[in-house]
């Protein structure tokens, strides 16, 4: 449980940046 | 009011529970446990029970310094005070993970997809603008065309007229 | 009684606070266990020093199981006042707090609708931008026309003004006026060659 736990926080932490990321450089992308 | 840190804070806790833990293992309560040897040995049983006091507050300080060096906690709690102290003023209770992903995420994304959007729009009307004084141009260019094939016509009939008016001459002169 | 995972923790220490509560109370536990185990040992080995010594080690061992029991007890009473305070005032992110990487939560939420009507808005705004980028490319390639058209229109302009000059330079200002002039010249010649030629006649008649 406390694994489980750790791992969604991690996710949670992590994933929108990256995901944001990802979103933005196709943002740049349709720009160009 | 005045907010202490969670680092003194932690160390002031694990040093009240060491000294009540310590307060309630008193000396009397362990000769009152070793009553046999502390009669046959006094002085021995109180350097034992001093010897074990001091191992084990050594001991659980040491646990505390392993936890603080690996969870990081120093920087971390430090962090966290400058986090709190930042938002102290906001009474209403900060938002938490819903639990649906994408619904959280929708915010996070929202800002950069409310700037494309105002950046789109912002190119659109430069370039409708920029339409706007081609069009300007290609309109006057149009007339401008116009007024010329216009002088060309006027021009073109001109001779035209001449040419008949040649021919005539020519018709007048054969004639005599 | 429901737990509460604190996720949110998790998410800023990168450990859940009760695993670090209970990491601490199994170390702590240890030390009193094995500091006890310590005592234990140095006593029976003083009373194996000792001469006639009646204390039997099961003795000792009572001993030890008395006082261990009674500092367990406290330990453990101690220790959930100890983890009260860590989990409420420690490793607790304050409720009215937000995290920095959730910073984006605080403006607004939006709705699935609103999120998708912006991206239709985008949409369309994309396509209007192409729409007007075609548009350019078309004005600019009239503009360019134009441009052919009108050096075109212009070379025959001067043509024409050319040999407008071509007249200009041999004396007659304007072509055509010198053409309707030599008309009317010629025909004047006509009628005076005409009238020549029946006054002629009527001399020879006479």
């Amino acid at each position: 449980f406390d694994e489980i736990i750790v791992d969604l926080a991690t996710k949670r932490k992590q994933y929108p940046r990256k995901i944001l990321e990802c979103v933005i450089k196709i943002i740049k992308a349709k720009q160009e | 009011s005045t907010t202490i840190s969670r680092l003194k804070l932690l160390d002031t806790t694990v040093d009240t529970f060491l000294q009540k833990l310590i307060a309630a293992g008193s000396y009397q309560r362990f000769t009152d446990c070793y009553k046999c040897f502390y009669q046959l040995q006094p002085e021995m049983t109180q350097r034992i029970y001093d010897k074990f006091m001091t191992q084990l507050q050594t001991s659980v300080r040491e646990e505390i310094s392993d936890i603080k060096a690996e969870g990081n906690l120093e920087a971390v709690l430090n962090a966290l005070d400058t986090i709190a102290e930042e938002g102290k003023d906001r009474k209403e209770l900060a938002w938490r993970p819903s639990g649906k992903p994408e619904e959280d995420l929708r915010s996070t994304l929202m800002p950069y997809f409310l700037q494309q959007r105002d950046a789109l729009q912002r190119c659109v009307r430069k370039q409708e603008a920029e339409n706007r004084q081609l069009a300007g141009a290609v309109l006057a260019g149009r007339r401008q065309v116009e007024e010329l094939q216009l002088q060309g016509q006027a021009q073109w009939q001109a001779w035209q007229a001449l040419h008949r008016g040649q021919k005539e001459l020519v018709a007048v002169l054969r004639e005599s | 009684m429901s737990v509460d995972p604190m996720t949110y923790e998790a998410q800023f220490f990168g450990f859940t606070p009760q695993t670090c509560m209970l990491r601490i109370y199994i170390a702590f536990q240890d030390y009193l266990f094995e500091v006890m185990q310590a005592v234990e040992q140095v006593i029976l080995k003083k009373l194996d020093g000792i001469p006639n010594c009646e204390i039997t080690p099961v003795q000792i061992r009572k001993c030890t199981e008395k006082f261990l029991c009674f500092m367990k007890g406290r330990f453990d009473n101690l220790f959930v006042k100890m983890e009260q305070l860590f989990l409420q005032w420690i490793l607790r992110i304050p409720p009215n707090i937000l995290l920095p990487e959730d910073k984006s939560q605080e403006s607004h939420s939006y709705s699935e609708e609103e999120f998708q009507l912006l991206q239709k808005e985008i949409e369309q705004l994309q396509e209007k931008y192409k729409t007007e980028l075609c548009t350019k490319q078309a004005l600019l390639a009239e503009l360019e026309e134009q441009k052919l058209v009108q050096a075109k229109l212009r070379q025959t302009l001067t043509l024409f003004d050319e040999l407008q000059n071509v007249g200009r330079n041999h004396g007659t200002s304007d072509f055509r006026d010198s053409f309707v002039f030599l008309v009317q010249n010629s025909r004047k010649l006509q009628s005076i060659r005409d009238n020549v030629e029946k006054e002629s006649k009527r001399l020879k008649i006479s």
